[in-house]
């Protein structure tokens, strides 16, 4: 059939089995491809190399899926109400993201249509929004100290700008006002000039 | 504290202190991870020059310095636990690889994998005590992912009980090793090894290179340091060139594969077992590629809160960035990536330890497995991270660009990972290789289990979407 399977765009179970039939296609695809290049009387190293683009996305897609099956797999583990919603909603969204990415793959394999495809980049869009508020919150859970992030942008108190003119001005060029490369060049070449 | 990431704090809609216990694992651990960072941070033997503003080779120094205080200090405090070293380690050195990493993530694990009872004996406390500093020599100038292209060479030579080593070609030269050029004294060299004329492929030697005492190259040894790189400041990445050096049968690892006395060879239970030091990286790769993103999408999500610019309605304040649509499209994928990778790590640190346990135990049956997720994980990772770090510092505008922002370390640090312990176009290839294997035998009627039990219904022709 070339028609979709069913796939509920919002229920990540039945997205994980969408990446599961993709890699299993890819797979099935490479695999296949190999074995018509031998019938062809090619070596079977040939043919491996022959498809070798092939066989880095049937990788690429099993990789994936195993990536997005374990991402829902830990949710179940989580009791916490709060952090449970806000986990399924970027879970939801790497999801998603990913297929939008790889929708050729989605909708050469009929797994997916085209009506379907325009729902995921609307529901994208959702869960932008939706994620907003807890951003920051998202990230500070990853618990960096200041010092082991060590970074001016992504200073925990927000104090951005008056930290980084302070880290300027430590550079060893500010050492002296006047650079000695002023007095050993610019100032001869003038000089000459 | 700046008022708009105050305001974002407040506005959560989770405990933020629930989250982090889920990432580290427990609350336990959670308290124990902050206890040993604050036992680095407040400890001024660890305080530093800013390594933005110091020439490489002051680098190298300052890691050094720091380095063999870190040793002291994890003696001091007890810490021997791999997680906790970890944890410590990276506090040390955030963001950046350092001289002993070699040592301590490779020699050492080897020597636990591959050594036997005996060679434990002989190696392991000097190389616990840093009397022996070790690196691990396998990439070759010409030859690195594809192993057995590897050209160095160990002959066994029965009337005098050594092996010999050989670098019998310039692009044999090991190239690359992290510490080798200026800080180990020993290396793991993988070399491909002949005994009574024949070749039974690459093998693990431990071969000295420097003297233990003076520190200067032993006879037939030619060493260095292989220069300035793509990040990686802090590490001596060295090259080694072999001369006719002698080494002692007993130098060869051999808990699996043997060579007797007279020469003769004994196989390993499996021929994998020889790169299960790499499996090991490869499966701690996977934790690395989420570190990385963590740390980039913090930077630059905490950045688009407190930046201000331009205008969404005309008149109105400048909106935060993080207001934008596009921004929040091109971070929040980043963000969820970062979740992913990490629960993604912790599968991964859990299987190589679960079948780690089942090898030493004499089951060797899912090492295959093992072998095709690390490589696939790993090139899929690393390559995703690549990209999304550089996301990230795009997304911080002009400042993503300045060296104070951390962006441009973090990538530089990072993407060597996509090309280290295994091309990632190799990787993906050697993970088909068990794909399409695994899809064969399911098409003749074998049951497949694992993660690739998928491909069962693939092999009989049933994976086919259904109708509505």
């Amino acid at each position: 059939s070339s028609r979709p399977i069913v796939v509920d765009v919002n229920d990540l179970s039945s997205l994980v089995e969408v990446y599961k039939l993709r890699a299993a296609i890819l797979v099935e695809l490479a695999a296949k491809n190999i074995q018509q290049d031998m019938q062809r009387r090619k070596s079977e190293e040939d043919a491996w190399n022959n498809n070798a683009i092939d066989l880095v996305k049937a990788s690429d897609a099993h990789c994936h899926y195993v990536v997005v099956k374990l991402f829902t797999d830990k949710l179940g583990e989580i009791g916490d109400t709060g952090v449970h919603s806000v986990l399924s909603t970027l879970a939801l969204l790497y999801t998603l993201h990913g297929i939008a990415l790889n929708s050729g793959d989605f909708l050469q394999a009929g797994l997916l249509s085209v009506p379907q495809m325009l729902q995921i980049s609307v529901r994208i869009k959702d869960l932008l929004s939706q994620l907003r508020p807890n951003a920051v919150a998202l990230v500070d859970a990853f618990n960096f100290t200041d010092r082991t992030l060590n970074s001016v942008l992504g200073r925990y108190d927000g104090n951005v700008y008056d930290n980084m003119y302070e880290w300027a001005r430590r550079s060893p060029l500010n050492s002296t006002e006047v650079h000695k490369s002023f007095h050993k060049y610019l100032k001869p070449l003038r000089a000459k000039l | 504290m700046n008022p708009d990431i105050k305001r974002e704090r407040e506005n959560a809609t989770f405990n933020v202190e629930t989250l982090t216990n889920i990432l580290d694992g427990s609350p336990q651990k959670t308290k124990r991870r902050r206890e040993i960072e604050s036992l680095v941070l407040n400890d001024p033997d660890f305080w530093e020059d800013d390594p933005n503003f110091l020439s490489r080779s002051e680098r190298y120094d300052q890691a050094v310095r720091k380095s063999a205080q870190m040793i002291l200090k994890l003696r001091e405090y007890g810490i021997s636990d791999p997680d906790e070293i970890y944890c410590y380690k990276n506090c040390v050195h955030p963001n950046r690889a350092e001289p002993l990493d070699l040592h301590l993530g490779m020699f050492l694990p080897t020597l636990l994998n591959q050594a036997t009872s005996e060679q434990m004996d002989r190696f392991f406390m000097p190389a616990w005590n840093l009397e022996i500093i070790g690196t691990y020599a396998q990439t070759e100038m010409g030859h690195g992912t594809h192993l057995r292209g590897l050209e160095t060479t160990a002959t066994y030579d029965p009337s005098t009980q050594e092996f010999v080593l050989n670098s019998p070609t310039i692009s044999s030269i090991k190239w690359w090793p992290g510490g080798l050029g200026k800080t180990s004294n020993h290396a793991i060299v993988l070399a491909q090894l002949y005994t009574q004329g024949k070749c039974h492929g690459l093998h693990a030697f431990i071969v000295p290179i420097r003297d233990i005492k003076t520190h200067e190259p032993l006879p037939g040894i030619v060493v260095g340091d292989i220069g300035p790189k793509f990040g990686f400041n802090e590490i001596d990445n060295g090259f080694l060139k072999l001369e006719n050096v002698r080494i002692p049968r007993e130098n060869m690892l051999m808990k699996y594969a043997k060579v007797e006395p007279d020469g003769a060879y004994v196989k390993p239970p499996s021929s994998k077992l020889t790169y299960g030091t790499m499996v090991f990286i490869r499966s701690l790769i996977v934790g690395t590629s989420a570190k990385a993103v963590a740390k980039s999408s913090t930077i630059a999500i905490r950045y688009s809160t407190v930046r201000r610019q331009s205008e969404i309605r005309p008149g109105q304040p400048e909106p935060q960035i993080l207001d934008y649509q596009t921004q929040q499209y091109k971070l929040f994928p980043v963000l969820a990536m970062a979740y992913a990778f990490t629960f993604v790590g912790q599968y991964m640190t859990q299987t190589y330890q679960r079948i780690t346990g089942d090898i030493n135990e004499g089951d060797f049956s899912e090492l295959p497995e093992l072998h095709a997720l690390s490589a696939g994980l790993k090139a899929f990772t690393t390559w995703a991270a690549n990209s999304a770090i550089e996301v990230c510092r795009m997304s911080c505008g002009g400042h993503g660009y300045s060296r104070s922002s951390a962006l441009p370390d973090i990538y530089t640090e990072f993407t060597p990972s996509c090309t280290y312990e295994g091309e990632n176009t190799v990787m993906m290839l050697q993970t088909a290789r068990y794909l399409v294997k695994s899809y064969r035998l399911a098409k003749n009627g074998q049951q497949l289990s694992g993660i690739v039990s998928y491909l069962n219904d693939a092999g009989r022709g049933r994976v086919q979407p259904q109708t509505v």
